[in-house]
């Protein structure tokens, strides 16, 4: 038998101009 | 030294692992450096997306948020760089509309919704996310591939503009029956009419190599309908409205052309399927326009058939298309001052706007359905041209 699987947890994300304001990897010299 | 022995696909688990630091890599190499007229003509359909959500997929089964967080808002974000880039390159634009399609229905097929699972199989039930709910990210993900969409109209209609008043007004293939111009009117487009004018021909070629190019993409069908109902409405309300404004388009034989110009971008509906895609029904307003070019238009029968005829069409353009009508010859006449009133009687009671200039730049709603891929993820290859040689198939 199989354990049930865990409920998942929901992960919050930003919005797609939040986003762009993170600048994740936007810095100098990056791609 | 080494030696490494080939698993079984039956092995993997369709998830690729990857170090945190090489995540900038993975979206360099993967999104920004890859050429859609180079490497990825070889690829299969929408290899990117399924690459990057392998990626996801073990970052899930590491439960590791951040990690989950970083690649989603990388692959965004690169993906909207190199739509900054090359937005003005058709391929590029389908090329990542049709990955980007491909990533949301992956997000969807293996969230473990039930909703989304019904079409998959067993082994594909396995390989659904184990610790994540990524639901809000499906959303941020919606809303790009919108974005991508509408650049991509932007981009086919900065293509077809140059074509349209060309191929579908002035070009004439009909021999014999607009051989004699209106009288007294000046031929507008002697200068260009001869040479590199664009016709019928050219612009079917330039639908064609749309639909070709977003087919060896991989775009969703019901995806490529929305483009093509979209690209008609471009072609007819751009033609209409020039129709409107030029007196030379308006004469019995211009509107025999259009008919014929019409049924050809019918028969190429028909040639790709895509004849209930409602795209038909975005040239109502040229077609009646033609047939209103046709038509008698003297006595108050041919009012009432034309009232009833043009309700594609609003008052103002009925009354500009009588207006303009030139005939071309001595059978012909003017439409008289009095057939008009007639006809503007007729109407007063529609309720409509009165404009009459088409909106060439209305978008039509686009929608994203649900279509779940048969691929088993555990037997993608990555193929060595794409420099991914540091992601570890697991």
């Amino acid at each position: 038998l199989r354990a049930p699987p865990r409920p998942r947890v929901r992960l919050k994300a930003p919005t797609l101009a939040e986003m762009e304001e993170m600048n994740v990897w936007e810095e100098e010299g990056s791609p | 030294r080494a030696v490494s022995i080939p698993r079984r696909e039956k092995d993997f688990q369709g998830m690729l692992e990857y170090k945190r630091q090489d995540e900038l890599k993975l979206v360099k190499n993967l999104i920004l450096e890859l050429k859609p007229r180079g490497v990825a003509v070889n690829l299969i359909p929408g290899l990117p997306a399924y690459i990057l959500f392998m990626c996801l997929r073990h970052a899930d089964y590491v439960n590791d948020d951040e990690k989950v967080r970083t690649l989603l808002a990388s692959t965004i974000n690169c993906i909207k760089k190199i739509l900054k880039k090359r937005g003005d390159d058709f391929e590029t634009v389908s090329f990542w509309l049709a990955n980007t399609c491909r990533f949301l229905h992956c997000l969807k097929q293996y969230s473990g919704d039930e909703v989304f699972m019904k079409h998959n199989s067993a082994r594909q039930n396995e390989h659904c996310l184990s610790n994540f709910d990524l639901a809000e990210y499906r959303q941020v993900i919606s809303d790009l591939a919108i974005q991508i969409y509408q650049q991509l109209i932007k981009c086919m209609e900065n293509i077809l503009q140059a074509m349209i008043v060309s191929g579908m007004l002035e070009h004439e293939t009909i021999q014999g029956v607009s051989g004699v111009k209106p009288t007294g009117l000046r031929k507008r487009t002697s200068s260009i009419a001869d040479e590199g004018m664009y016709t019928l021909e050219s612009i079917l070629r330039q639908l064609g190599a749309f639909h070709s190019t977003m087919c060896q993409h991989g775009t969703d069908p019901e995806l490529i309908k929305q483009v093509v109902k979209q690209q008609f409405y471009i072609i007819g309300a751009v033609t209409l409205n020039n129709l409107l404004l030029r007196k030379d388009m308006c004469s019995w034989s211009k509107g025999m052309q259009i008919r014929y110009n019409v049924s050809q971008l019918e028969e190429w509906l028909r040639d790709k399927n895509l004849m209930a895609c409602g795209a038909k029904e975005t040239l109502e307003p040229l077609i009646q326009a033609a047939q209103l070019l046709q038509v008698k238009k003297k006595t108050d029968e041919d009012a009432e058939a034309i009232c009833s005829m043009c309700h594609a069409l609003t008052t103002a353009q009925i009354v500009k298309v009588l207006n303009l009508y030139t005939p071309v010859n001595e059978f012909e006449e003017r439409v008289s001052v009095s057939f008009i009133r007639t006809i503007q009687t007729r109407l007063r009671g529609r309720c409509e706007s009165p404009q009459l200039l088409m909106d060439t730049k209305v978008i039509y709603p686009v929608t994203f359905p649900f279509n779940p891929s048969a691929l088993a993820l555990e037997t993608i290859q990555i193929p060595s041209s794409l420099n991914l040689g540091f992601l570890v198939r697991v």
